[in-house]
C-alpha cells in the first residue's frame, strides 16, 4: 500500500506539464 | 514569435503549462521559501484529474489538506479562514468532490499571480534564464 507522501507525490508529478 | 520566454510572459498558465517555464519558477521559489504554494496548486489540478470513485481519491484529498491546509505552512497562512473550513469539512464528512480544492487552489493562484510571478519576471533567476 502507498504511503500518504508517495500518493501526494504521484498526484502532484501527474500534473506536471509535458510529462516524458 | 511565440518563443517559450514569451509564453511565459502572457500568463502564470501559460508558464505553468511549460516544462522548463514550470521548473525555473520551482526554483524561485525555492529561494523565496514558498514553493509549497506551487505544488499545492499542481497538487489540486492532480487531484481534479483523478477518478473520484478510486479509494485513492480520499487519502490524496486527506494528505493535500494534512500538508498544506492544516499546518500554518505558507499555502495556510495565505488561504481564507471559510476556504480552509470548507476542505476540512469535505474531508469529515467524505463528500469527496474532484471540485472541493478549486476554491483554495484560486485563492493561491490569484496570490502567485499577483506576487510571485511578477517577482518571477523580474528576478534573476529569469533574467539569467533569458
Amino acid at each position: 500500500i502507498d504511503s500518504e507522501d508517495d500518493l501526494l507525490q504521484e498526484c502532484i508529478t501527474s500534473a506536471m506539464p509535458n510529462k516524458k | 514569435p511565440d518563443s517559450p520566454l514569451a509564453r511565459w510572459n502572457k500568463s502564470l498558465h501559460s508558464l505553468l503549462g511549460d516544462q522548463d517555464g514550470a521548473h525555473l519558477f520551482r526554483t524561485f521559489l525555492e529561494r523565496e521559501k514558498c514553493v509549497d504554494t506551487l505544488d499545492f496548486w499542481f497538487a489540486c489540478n492532480g487531484f481534479r484529474q483523478m477518478d473520484i470513485k478510486d479509494p485513492k481519491a480520499l487519502r490524496v484529498a486527506k494528505a493535500i489538506h494534512k500538508r498544506y491546509i492544516e499546518n500554518c505552512g505558507v499555502v495556510s497562512k495565505q488561504l481564507k479562514p471559510p476556504t480552509k473550513v470548507f476542505v476540512r469539512d469535505s474531508i469529515k464528512k467524505q463528500l469527496i468532490d474532484s471540485t472541493m480544492f478549486d476554491p483554495a487552489q484560486a485563492e493561491i493562484q490569484l496570490m502567485m499571480e499577483d506576487n510571485a510571478y511578477q517577482m518571477f519576471l523580474t528576478s534573476d533567476i529569469y533574467l539569467e534564464y533569458v
